[in-house]
């Protein structure tokens, strides 16, 4: 059990490092475990940004913590994917640079497993295989209706 | 994989409702208000989650649809899933029909394929599909940097569930 | 001293009720009291969206939570306006017609007191009267340069 | 009315920056992790906020740049505002000067006008100008809802500032 634990770990954590480097564009991601004893250690992060002296995670902006939350997301999918993922606005808090960033990888996980997000971000609406919209045009009753990508530019 | 969503009288989708998901990226969209954070809600709901607070609601019986102008409160909410899984552990694809229902009392009956069964059973099979833990798959709306805030030995968790 | 209280509860619960009407387009706010001793009371908020039933703020959704705060703020500014407000991205889960909405109230409130807005809308920065650029051309050391809008968008 | 905001050592405000504000609605822009919200910690401190979390850091001492590639941690961060402030009480309007300047030991030190004050006399200068409940003018990132999460008796006095 332990041992299939470290494996997990070591892979997850070579993911995290290639991937914060991309989200980044350098930077340094690094995973690392809070004690020598495998069974009681926790696991802790470090995101130092290019250019940046310190790798706390608390002095992050954010949307450095969104960027840095998805690195780890990504990274634990690699290693293994779930049956689906569900993502609700994480895209809120970036600017337009990181928002395409952050839909390479999104496109990539797609390949692996099924997304359903939802966004008010035409940036990433734009990375969709398929849309739905969300309507109510009787107050106070959702309905669902097929939308093309066109009619929302 | 989902192949398919169906809503009936759960939060504001009064009306009997299905959504077919594809593969790949699926986005919903739409204004402010309109419902898309409450199918979030109803997917978690029908894998098993049974916290109020995990439904953005006071109470368990607050999904049930309240009513609107001109629609008088509905009596029961119901959500089923339809999914294609490839069980953990071997390689046949399956198709399974999950059901969550609730009365206006506030009691939930499950079923798995029309069959009625405990909720442990349904926590047991998402966990075969290597859903056992709930922040591996949903990131809820404002709460993308929870396993940043989350205790070492709440993250160990995550790495656990990828083993 | 609680005679003071009561008649600026009053008027702020007016321009509230008001408020929520404008940028719900329709809907009620109200403000209570929970204790008919005024010296203990504290504050209830309630909001109904137009078309819906209940008044619960734990049912609305993110942007009608963000609608409501700003209301509160904007009625509590109508009676006392404050030196200065900083908002940090206030608008992030707003759709583009509440961000509208939003940037109507933040032109009416800019009249009365000085508002330092952060934002990556480009609809919000349309509605600022001055527009502060922060780089970091240096990796790590930030610095202040003059922006146009033109730029922006 | 802020005037202006001068910056020197406070967080990513290594080199000794200036910001001349206008009346009105003033924007702030740029990309992520530029040092946008690093402003709104510089003003909040600079009003007497004491908090490391109100920082968003772990100690007070966090506030002072750390250094970046090519150079070196700074070894105290000062903040100082121009203020244009219509007091309260009467129709006179003064410009008066606040600083803040914070040592490597963690040690803070408050001028107004250049003359060296204790923190609550900073805290008395706001609150005559109308700034004395936190929440009445700072609405951090990700916090805009954050009255509406208040308890009822924590939202009351807001209304007392108002008063
Ligand atoms: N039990 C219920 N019955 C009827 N309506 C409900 C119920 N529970 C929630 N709602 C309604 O659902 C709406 C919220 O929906 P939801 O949170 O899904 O919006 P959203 O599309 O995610 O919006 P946003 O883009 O602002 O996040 C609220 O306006 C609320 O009135
Ligand atoms: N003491 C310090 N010394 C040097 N840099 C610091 C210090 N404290 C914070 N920083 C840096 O400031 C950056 C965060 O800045 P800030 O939170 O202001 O970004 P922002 O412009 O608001 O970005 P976003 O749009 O993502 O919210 C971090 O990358 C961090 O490295
Ligand atoms: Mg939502
Ligand atoms: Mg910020």
């Amino acid at each position: 059990i332990e041992k299939r634990f470290l494996e997990t770990f070591n892979a997850v954590s070579r993911h995290f490092r290639n991937t914060v480097k991309r989200v980044f564009e350098g930077g340094r991601g690094k995973l690392y475990l809070t004690d020598k004893d495998i069974s009681k250690a926790g696991l802790e992060i470090e995101v130092k940004p290019p250019g940046k002296k310190h790798s706390n995670i608390n002095l992050l902006s954010g949307g450095e913590r969104t960027l840095a939350a998805i690195a780890f997301l990504y990274a634990l999918y690699k290693v293994r994917p779930a049956p689906f993922l569900v993502l609700d606005e994480v895209d809120a808090a970036l600017d337009d640079a990181n928002t395409l960033r952050f839909t390479e990888l999104l496109k990539q996980m797609g390949e692996e497993t099924q997304v359903i997000i939802i966004t008010h971000n035409k940036l990433t609406m734009e990375a969709a295989d398929v849309i739905y919209g969300i309507t109510m045009e009787v107050p106070g009753v959702s309905k669902v209706i097929g939308v093309s990508f066109e009619s929302l530019v | 994989m989902i192949r398919k969503l169906k809503l009936k009288g759960f939060k504001s989708f009064a009306d009997e409702t299905e959504i077919s998901f594809s593969e790949g990226i699926n986005c919903i969209v739409g204004p402010n208000g309109c419902g898309k954070s409450n199918i979030v809600d109803a997917l978690k709901w029908v894998v098993g989650t049974t916290s109020a607070k995990g439904m953005r609601a006071d109470t368990i019986k607050d999904v049930i649809f309240k009513g609107s102008e001109g629609r008088r409160a509905a009596r029961s909410a119901e959500v089923s899933l339809l999914i294609e899984g490839q069980e953990l552990f071997s390689a046949k694809s399956s198709l399974t029909e999950v059901k969550r229902r609730i009365n206006s009392k506030g009691e939930s009956e499950f079923f798995i394929n029309g069959r009625k069964v405990r909720l442990k059973e349904i926590q047991e099979l998402f966990t075969n599909l290597g859903l056992g833990h709930k922040d591996y798959a949903f990131f809820e709306q404002g709460q993308i940097d929870r396993v940043l805030r989350l205790k070492p030995t709440e993250r160990r968790a995550l790495i656990e569930e990828a083993a």
